[in-house]
């Protein structure tokens, strides 16, 4: 799991049983004490009107293993509607098959002071499964739990290992030499964790359970890439380094941008993977941003 | 790409729940990802302490971020700093 904090917005990502929104309350009513920010809107019943809220997740994979209001999609929505006014939720895919994705999203708030930033975010996230057996056991290590041995750390030198072993700090071509900086993690007995930080900015993240028969990756970035490239790298070159490193039976990818030609043209650098089918293909006009769902099978 | 000094230069490190967590029957998978903008920029932060600085979210102490995460069932196993940003590594 990460957190990503910067200045005025931040990045919750949490795997396993986590009970992820019951931070909310807790979380809202720190940063109003502790910043002194006015949340709450008088004109939304005393809700909360931050400038964006974003929630997804893939389906899960043992929805039973959940605890509280994440046991199902409807409980989430419900209770994220109870801090929030303006909240619209989707399920994207099929909802026959279990590997649709959900998000919920609250519309932008209306920028309270001109900035003369125009930086235009986007975020790319790619979920497999099934990854494959001689790739997955990259991901197993082999050592004692010890909390005597806590000098040794080893949990963060095979983290270290890992990331250099299968070049997973090499997804991104680094033309402009920004600073960057890596965090990882090899849990016992399995998995593992990271998170890399490019120009002080912009960051991308990996978690990874390797566990035969439900084996699951996930990479998520909101680096610019042609930017740190030089323009010499695009979306479907990092998606290709990412699959190179897990060769999944399936994943699905989700790209949100501002910028609708970003947006289409990684749609039509993505319609022929190699050794891939495209199952699903999904563009949402989403307020301010634009969302491209796609989904592939191995062949 | 990384070098060996990613291992010493942590903002914080949990050496000891490093070692001992045990990760068994822990993961699910899918993760939850939750993004709350506060601000669509930092310069649109208001300036609430009459101070020459704004408080931004990074300025919210690491034992608050420990008691948030407590409810989320994480914890923090270690955090590198950058100039514009936190990034926490967890448990789970």
């Amino acid at each position: 799991s990460s957190l990503f904090i910067y200045d005025h917005r931040l990045t919750l990502k949490t795997c396993g049983t986590t009970t992820t929104l019951l931070c909310l309350e807790r979380l809202l009513d720190v940063v109003q004490e502790q910043l002194g920010w006015r949340l709450k809107n008088p004109d939304t019943n005393g809700k909360y009107s931050p400038f964006k809220v974003f929630y997804s997740r893939r389906c899960f994979m043992f929805p039973l293993k959940q605890r509280g209001i994440h046991k199902s999609w409807s409980s989430e929505v419900d209770y994220l509607n109870q801090f929030f006014s303006n909240g619209r939720s989707y399920l994207v895919g099929r909802n026959d098959q279990s590997n649709h994705w959900n998000l919920y999203v609250t519309e932008s708030q209306p920028v309270i002071a001109t900035s003369n930033s125009s930086q235009n975010d986007e975020t790319l996230e790619v979920l497999m499964t099934g990854i494959d057996p001689s790739s997955a056991k990259q991901f197993v290590s082999e050592r004692s739990v010890d909390a005597a041995s806590s000098n040794a750390d080893e949990g963060h030198l095979l983290g270290y290992n890992i990331t250099k072993s299968t070049g997973l700090d090499r997804v991104y071509d680094n033309r402009t030499q920004v600073n960057f900086t890596h965090d990882a993690f090899a849990f016992t007995p399995c998995g593992y964790s990271s998170n890399m930080v490019l120009d002080e900015q912009f960051y991308y993240t990996l978690h990874v359970t390797p566990e035969k028969g439900w084996s699951y990756a996930s990479f998520e970035s909101n680096v610019p890439v042609r930017q740190v490239s030089n323009n010499e790298q695009d979306n479907s070159q990092v998606l290709a380094n990412v699959l190179a490193v897990f060769q999944p039976a399936e994943f699905c990818l989700t790209f949100f941008s501002k910028d609708s030609l970003t947006l289409n043209q990684l749609a039509q650098l993505v319609q022929n993977i190699k050794n891939y089918s495209k199952r699903d293909r999904i563009i949402y006009d989403l307020d301010d941003y634009q969302l491209l769902y796609m989904r592939f099978e191995k062949r | 790409t990384v070098t060996i000094h990613e291992l010493t230069n942590h903002t914080y490190i949990d050496k000891e729940l490093s070692a001992a967590l045990d990760s068994t029957d822990a993961f699910e998978g899918p993760e939850k990802l939750l993004e709350i903008w506060f601000y669509a920029h930092s310069e649109d932060i208001p300036n609430t302490n009459n101070k020459a600085s704004k408080r931004t979210l990074r300025d919210i102490p690491l034992d608050q971020w420990v008691e948030i995460l407590k409810l989320v069932k994480c914890e923090v196993l270690s955090i590198k700093s950058t100039k514009q940003m936190h990034a926490f590594l967890l448990s789970e």
